[in-house]
């Protein structure tokens, strides 16, 4: 289903960007 | 953290909704001390990515002939385009001012938005899915429901012929739903309810049979005989009106968690 593919995209993508925004605070850590 | 109730669903969120717990337990922790990095790549991912959802979605609300899902859908879409608004919005804050606390909690609520809109969205679907596979049941209980009316074999060759490619439908659905669900005790449930069905269907046509054939030969025993396919009927709706009830079950038993 192309629902379910979109879907999987947003969820790499906002994993992807989440990943980023962590390491610097865990640098900090 | 939010519960998913098919694999499917599960495995699009599930990794993504820890990383989204763990970036706000490090915020926490870091109490805005430290330079975010440039998000903007990353940020125009995730819009490329729901840009996409949205045109998908729409295409799939004007496809549909699902009522509800037409109804339901687009609060999901706009949710996620919201969601996706403010990791922009995080993003050129965050350009200006890497240590800006304000863009911070503007990345979390994106970041939870897209998940949760991505989660309604998803279960939007899901419930669309579940309802076909609903509809299909109440097409065996309307055939289960004639079932007292068929008095010669001429009708329950119809009524075998009705029944038939539905209840396989039936089954090969509920089948393959059982294995998509998360929750073990609703998967049991799919599992012996279908297992009764399918034990029941050919004993039900059986007494169907010595029900034409008593009248044929008369009417002794008549009744009785339509008392033990009524019986029957009775048990496979019973069976069938579990399934549907199961089907629509989306939380988790407390006892099996604990």
């Amino acid at each position: 289903e192309v629902i379910l593919e979109a879907a999987k995209s947003i969820a790499a993508a906002t994993s992807a960007l989440v990943k980023a925004a962590s390491a610097a605070q865990r640098e900090l850590i | 953290m939010p519960v998913f109730h098919t694999k499917t669903i599960e495995s699009i969120l599930e990794p993504v909704a820890q990383q989204v717990s763990r970036l706000v337990i490090l915020h926490e922790d870091a109490e805005d001390g430290s330079a975010m990095p440039d998000l903007e790549k990353p940020v125009q991912a995730v819009s490329r990515a729901v840009m996409n959802l949205i045109k998908v979605g729409k295409e799939t609300i004007n496809c549909s002939d699902d009522p509800i899902l037409k109804q339901d859908l687009p609060s999901a879409l706009y949710r996620v385009e919201g969601a996706s608004r403010l990791l922009e919005e995080a993003s050129a804050m965050l350009k200006q001012d890497p240590y800006s606390g304000p863009a911070r909690r503007k990345l979390i609520e994106g970041s939870r938005g897209i998940l949760q809109g991505t989660s309604s969205l998803l279960l939007c679907f899901d419930e669309s899915e579940v309802r076909k596979i609903i509809r299909e049941c109440k097409k065996v209980l309307d055939y289960l429901a004639v079932a007292e009316v068929i008095e010669s074999m001429e009708d329950l060759v119809q009524f075998l012929k009705d029944l038939s490619p539905s209840l396989s439908r039936v089954s090969r659905e509920v089948g393959a739903r059982e294995k998509e669900l998360t929750h073990q005790v609703h998967r049991d449930i799919l599992v012996r309810c279908l297992d009764q069905v399918k034990t029941l269907a050919p004993i039900l046509i059986c007494s169907m049979k010595i029900y034409i054939h008593i009248l044929s030969e008369g009417g002794k025993g008549a009744a009785e005989a339509a008392e033990n396919r009524d019986y029957l009927t009775s048990r496979m709706t019973g069976e069938i009106l579990e399934i549907i009830r199961v089907l629509q079950l989306t939380t988790y038993d407390e006892d099996e968690w604990e």
